[in-house]
């Protein structure tokens, strides 16, 4: 880990922090809970606790802005940089900028927070079925009044909970009208405008008037973005309509044609032939809350770290579920010490008041929207054992390999553990999704990276990587550099100094595991160089440092030196059934 | 079905009409990060402080040290991040 220069850091515990603007691609509410998770990531290991605060100045002041937004440091327009932020001091410093040309959402794709109807404020479900039809979108369908909504589970028929969607038509953020949804059309500068519209700003959020006439009344407030809204382009934040035409063809959906990047766009009107006005559709967007808990790093005193899986590493990578690492751990301890550990929460309260429906009065909204808490997890229970399955009545096992010194057999959902170093005999079956959640029932092979612990798991094309329960995965074996000539993965040998041998078919290929990434001049033939072993073993695996390689009830061990010196039964030599 | 015809590429408004070289992203890359200072730049021959900045670039993020301008290497300068400097204040 990394300090900033004269070790800058805070000179009290009790930080405060204020959310100056929202951006429109999220509720308000999800940004706050994002922030406050992603403080909550810095207090659960240091004595340091975090406020926040709604006017004044506040320690860390926190704010949405793109290309040049005040500080002499410009944005870059989508993707590229992300955010930045200061370190501890007065003003400016501690301060975080998140940019606003980017897609913000929890890192998987669009997240769209509902309002009113009955499903309490929960997120769409998409797709989606209404009257038997798929939707992966807010419709107005079923409705007369035009009202954006959408189911908040997988079918609207089959459990009628459901909610309506950001739009201008039901509520505005910021500006002076208390979140009063716009009017159309409205006056302003004269002119008569029947959507939102970025006039008269520089920073490119789009707004409009809550009342008919902005030049006399002075009413405005700033427009959530719709589902469908657009990033980038030359009509940020506006929606995209269809069908629209491109070159005298109509498109209904949004479409790569004309690019070369294959990025998915469409257009903000229903003529991009005449108008010209387009957008990139949503993806999958950057986590609000990971960059939130990198820039407050930063905002804490830390720079950035070499370390790759460390959150204070300077690139993106969305993680699933995030743990701390100990890189940034040591290094927020060495700044302001241990803390006493995260605080119980009680369990979240179950919802006891009714639903709303929509209100009369705009603006009068009473949402009963809940905080999430986060119950804290158990610690985790030893595996149940299913003695049912016996090791020593299976046949031709999914996967061999040795993890934290103990051999793992794998088949069909179960594993047991064989240690030659406890006289414990075959442990099991304990099953794979209590043990590594998220895997598949029937994986192909497995290896323990030496240095970071790390278990590499492949099923088919597909590879994870656990670090404990955590996991990174599925990605496409592509991602390794493997091409489509193997079909699965039939085993690894590690090789030290951080290389592993992947075995597929008759061929193998040398991953670098920092890198995840196979070293050029590879796939190279299995016979070249380990002769005397079968080409179509089904599982290949170290242990003891020895090679094996599996093929129906046998195994033939390799030494290092590429010798066979054993050929023997897998049930009675490494099972060690009676 | 394959397409009937040829799929048309092209250059949609507000898009930079080409992107920059790899040279020059590099360039960026290094002195916004703070890897490469300007005067360095100016004072020693291009390739030489490229490579010496790209070697150290490498090593702050745990890249290969090759002191090229190598695919990892140009990936990474293209992935997003942070925007606070990786050297220097």
């Amino acid at each position: 880990f990394l300090t900033f220069e004269g070790e800058l850091k805070w000179d009290h515990m009790d930080l405060t922090y204020r959310v100056m603007n929202y951006s429109p691609d999220l509720d308000r509410a999800v940004i706050d809970d994002a922030f406050r998770r992603a403080f909550k990531v810095w207090s659960d290991v240091t004595p340091l606790t975090f406020t926040q605060i709604y006017s004044g100045e506040a320690d860390i002041m926190i704010m949405f802005g793109s290309q040049e937004h005040g500080d002499g440091y410009p944005f870059d327009g989508k993707d590229g940089l992300l955010a930045h932020a200061f370190p501890p001091g007065s003003g400016i410093q501690g301060d975080a900028h998140f940019d606003d040309d980017e897609f913000w959402t929890l890192g998987t794709g669009l997240e769209v927070k509902t309002r009113y109807g009955n499903a309490n404020g929960a997120s769409c479900h998409f797709p989606f079925i209404f009257e038997g039809r798929s939707y992966s979108r807010c419709i107005t369908e079923g409705r007369t009044d035009g009202m954006l909504w959408c189911a908040t589970t997988a079918s609207y028929d089959a459990d009628k909970t459901y909610g309506f969607c950001p739009s201008e038509l039901l509520y505005t953020n910021g500006g002076n009208s208390d979140g009063s949804p716009c009017v159309f059309p409205f006056i302003f500068d004269g002119a008569s405008y029947d959507t939102c519209t970025t006039d008269g700003r520089s920073d490119g959020y789009r707004w409009c008037a809550t009342t008919a006439n902005f030049d006399q009344d002075k009413k405005y407030g700033f427009c959530p973005n719709r589902d469908t809204a657009v990033i980038g382009g030359n009509s940020q934040g506006d929606p995209c309509v269809f069908p629209f035409t491109f070159l005298g063809q109509s498109y209904s959906a949004c479409t790569s044609q004309g690019r070369q990047d294959g990025k998915l766009w469409c257009a903000t009107t229903s003529n991009y032939d005449t108008d010209k006005k387009w957008g990139f559709c949503p993806d999958r967007g950057y986590s609000i809350f990971l960059v939130a808990a990198h820039e407050f790093g930063h905002s804490l005193g830390l720079d950035h770290s070499s370390v790759r899986e460390a959150l204070m590493y300077p690139m993106y990578s969305y993680v699933q579920d995030f743990q701390l690492h100990e890189d940034d751990v040591q290094g927020i301890q060495y700044l302001y010490g241990r803390g006493s550990g995260p605080e119980p929460t009680p369990p979240a309260p179950l919802p006891t008041e009714e639903p709303q429906s929509i209100p009369t009065e705009a603006g009068s909204a009473s949402t009963t929207e809940e905080e999430e808490e986060e119950t804290p997890e158990p610690t985790a229970e030893p595996s149940p054992v299913d003695p049912s399955r016996d090791a020593c009545m299976e046949k031709n096992f999914d996967a061999i390999t040795e993890i934290n010194g103990e051999l793992h057999f794998f088949k069909n959902g179960k594993y047991w553990t064989h240690s030659s170093f406890w006289k414990s005999g075959t442990q099991g079956a304990f099953s794979i999704a209590d043990t590594w959640p998220g895997l598949p029932a029937v994986i192909d092979a497995a290896f323990q990276d030496v240095l970071t612990k790390r278990v590499f798991f492949f099923a088919g094309r597909q590879f994870w990587v656990f670090s404990g329960k955590n996991a990174v995965g599925p990605r496409r074996i592509e991602k390794l550099g493997i091409g489509k000539e193997a079909g699965r993965i039939t085993g690894a040998l590690q090789r030290g100094r951080g290389k592993v041998l992947l075995f597929s078919g008759e061929h193998y290929w040398r991953l670098d595991v920092k890198v995840q990434t196979v070293d050029k001049g590879y796939p190279r033939d299995t016979d070249d160089v380990f002769t005397g072993v079968p080409l179509d073993a089904r599982n290949v695996f170290l242990y003891q440092d020895k090679y094996h390689f599996c093929r129906d009830s046998f195994y033939w061990r390799m030494t290092p030196r590429y010798q066979v010196d054993r050929v023997g039964y897998i049930r009675y030599d490494l099972l060690q059934c009676p | 079905p394959l397409h009937s015809k040829p799929q048309a590429v092209i250059t949609f408004p507000g898009e930079l009409l080409s992107a920059p070289s790899d040279v020059e992203l590099a360039e960026n890359y290094l002195l916004r990060f703070g890897y490469i200072q300007e005067a360095e730049v100016r004072r020693s021959s291009k390739h030489v402080s490229l490579a010496k900045a790209l070697r150290r670039m490498q090593k702050q993020l745990g890249l290969e040290e090759t002191g090229e301008l190598d695919a990892s290497t140009l990936e990474a300068m293209r992935a997003p991040r942070c925007g606070v400097p990786d050297v220097g204040g």
